[in-house]
């Protein structure tokens, strides 16, 4: 299971 | 923001200027997959939900708003503008969409990050965006007379995730917590998809050539 991803890219 | 995601951006807009002035300035979209420019609207819609809910930067609404309005007015174009509609390669252009979006939808409900509407959409568009150039691919490759323009789009289109690889591998080693498996692995098949396309096109601009792909 991942991390809560950071959504910063398009 | 590093060079590389900076270059990936920038290589992603001028894809999309360079086939809003092919279309515009010749008046034609012949050797334009329709297809794979509404995959591209399915892919936005659904990655920039967070428009609404999620404000990161300024840079990133005004690109992201781009991508949109573009790639709208690209549609509008082919479907309904009425000297511009006439050119487009109905007959060729005939790959289903179900072959790509139903497989990228049952992809998403099964690998996630997050079980929730907004996650899985987000999912679905990764995935959609790795293989949504390929009625494209497929029409270039049905087409005799390759223009200019629309090489130097798909070459563009192609070495943008290229570079987004290269600001992962970045990422990867300078942020602790960034660690996107389904992007990665998505945004390598999608690079690996353009392989073929590229070899030809460095060819025939090595040769000075025109470029044309083997069926």
């Amino acid at each position: 299971v991942q991390e809560k991803i950071l959504k910063d890219e398009l | 923001m590093n060079v590389f995601r900076l270059a990936g951006d920038m290589t992603h807009l001028l894809s999309i200027i360079v086939l809003l002035l092919k279309i515009n300035a010749t008046r034609s979209c012949r050797g334009i997959s329709l297809k794979t420019q509404e995959l591209y609207a399915v892919v936005f819609v659904c990655r920039y939900l967070d428009l609404f809910t999620n404000f990161i930067s300024l840079y990133n609404t005004v690109m992201k708003i781009i991508f949109l309005v573009s790639t709208f007015t690209i549609i509008y174009w082919m479907r309904f503008h009425k000297v511009i509609r006439v050119t487009y390669d109905r007959e060729q252009d005939t790959f289903r969409y179900q072959f790509l979006v139903l497989p990228c939808l049952v992809l998403a409900l099964l690998l996630n990050n997050e079980f929730t509407a907004m996650e899985v959409l987000w999912t679905f568009s990764i995935y959609l965006e790795a293989v949504a150039i390929l009625p494209q691919l497929v029409l270039l490759q049905r087409t005799n007379n390759i223009d200019n323009l629309t090489g130097n789009y798909v070459f563009l289109l192609g070495s943008y995730r290229a570079l987004y690889i290269l600001n992962w591998v970045y990422r990867f080693m300078t942020e602790k917590h960034y660690r996107q498996y389904l992007v990665w692995i998505s945004g390598i098949v999608q690079t690996i998809i353009y392989i073929d396309f590229f070899y030809y096109y460095i060819k025939s601009w090595r040769n000075n050539e025109k470029l044309s792909l083997p069926a």
